[in-house]
């Protein structure tokens, strides 16, 4: 008893300790973005704060995939038909989800919150537009775009990730023009160059992020072939811009799935990026894919090829097509 | 979630964007 005792006022002498470290790391943390923001109102650039790797193995080291799955097996569950408006309701005013533009209106359809987060537009709500040549795939903010400089690309203004970690080895370029260029590893900008298929062209890029109550379909952003599906398993970490802003390369630790083909100035890609809540990414016209699953091998990927003998096209897509989806879990 | 467009074009293509601003399916991103 005595040893219990013992070992029981032990604990209970370490948990203030761990509440006072944790609180004064917290404090500091605030204390410090307090003085970044006082910064920036005056007009000083402050660079945006970093996670160390510490910092990052800790976020990683949390079960987001498993938090994913679950999330998306509760979500799976039918609610009760009187269960259903007080939830989605919840939903709707909690992440500003505009229902008026939803096909179906009547929150009693969806069975459950999985189906509600799926939910369709009316197609009038969102007219294409014909005088731009490239469109926007989702509903969302823009994060960042611009030309890509140096191989590296910003997820937000002033954190980058690397292009080629990001998309991985340029092997899918044997799928779509027989041509296999190996990049030069200590010139990271050969990578680039090699993605840059038409002289006098540049690489250009585009971050959208989907709030949670934003329309979670995609479509395509242009006319296109689409030859080439790279997929990524892998963290599920949460792709809001503060974190964006914070972790740098989350794209690349991301579980994400790289589509890549051509347009009518040469290479295209479209990239969906997982996050915790929408672990599962569905591509239409693609049914092998299987993303979210529960065993992976850090930092593999597994490619599939749309050509075959008798399709050397790939899958044409038209601007504006419907190609894909993100959903719960 | 997040959806990254990466792709080459001409050196006069121009996006007609704000970074951070609200944007919907099926508006212009940019042109030549």
């Amino acid at each position: 008893f005595n040893a219990a005792s013992l070992g029981l006022q032990a604990r209970i002498k370490i948990f203030p300790l761990l509440f006072a470290s944790g609180g004064g790391y917290v404090g500091y943390d605030q204390y410090c973005r307090y003085k970044d923001r006082e910064l920036t109102k005056i007009g000083i650039e402050v660079p945006p704060r970093i996670a160390n790797a510490t910092q990052v193995a800790l976020y990683k080291s949390i079960p987001t995939r498993l938090l994913s799955r679950a999330w998306g097996r509760l979500n799976q569950v039918e609610l009760p038909t009187w269960l259903r408006k007080p939830v989605y309701s919840l939903y709707i005013w909690t992440f500003g989800v505009n229902m008026q533009e939803a096909a179906v209106e009547d929150l009693i359809h969806y069975r459950n919150l999985g189906e509600f987060f799926r939910r369709k537009l009316k197609p009038a709500v969102r007219p294409v537009c014909d005088s731009h040549c490239v469109i926007s795939p989702a509903d969302g903010k823009i994060l960042h775009f611009g030309r890509v400089r140096n191989c590296e690309v910003e997820q937000v203004k002033g954190v980058t990730y690397s292009l080629e970690t990001f998309l991985g080895p340029h092997t899918w370029a044997e799928a779509i023009n027989n041509t296999v260029k190996p990049s030069n590893k200590d010139d990271p900008s050969s990578f680039q160059d090699l993605l840059v298929t038409k002289e006098g062209n540049e690489l250009f890029h585009c971050v959208v992020y989907l709030a949670p109550g934003d329309y979670h379909c995609f479509h395509s952003p242009t006319d296109w072939r689409v030859a080439h599906r790279r997929h990524f398993p892998g963290s599920l970490m949460s792709v809001n811009p503060g974190v964006a802003r914070w972790i740098k390369e989350l794209f690349c630790h991301n579980e994400r799935v790289v589509l890549s083909g051509e347009w009518a100035h040469g290479f295209f890609s479209l990239t969906a990026v997982g996050a915790t809540n929408v672990g599962s990414i569905r591509i239409y016209f693609d049914k092998e894919l299987r993303t979210n699953a529960p065993r992976y091998s850090k930092g593999s990927y597994n490619d599939f090829s749309y050509l075959s003998n008798n399709n050397q096209e790939g899958v044409s897509m038209r601007k504006g097509e419907h190609l894909g989806e993100f959903n719960l879990g | 979630s997040t959806i990254v467009l990466l792709f080459e074009a001409p050196r006069d293509f121009t996006f007609n964007l704000k970074a951070g601003q609200k944007i919907r399916f099926g508006e212009p991103l940019g042109t030549m």
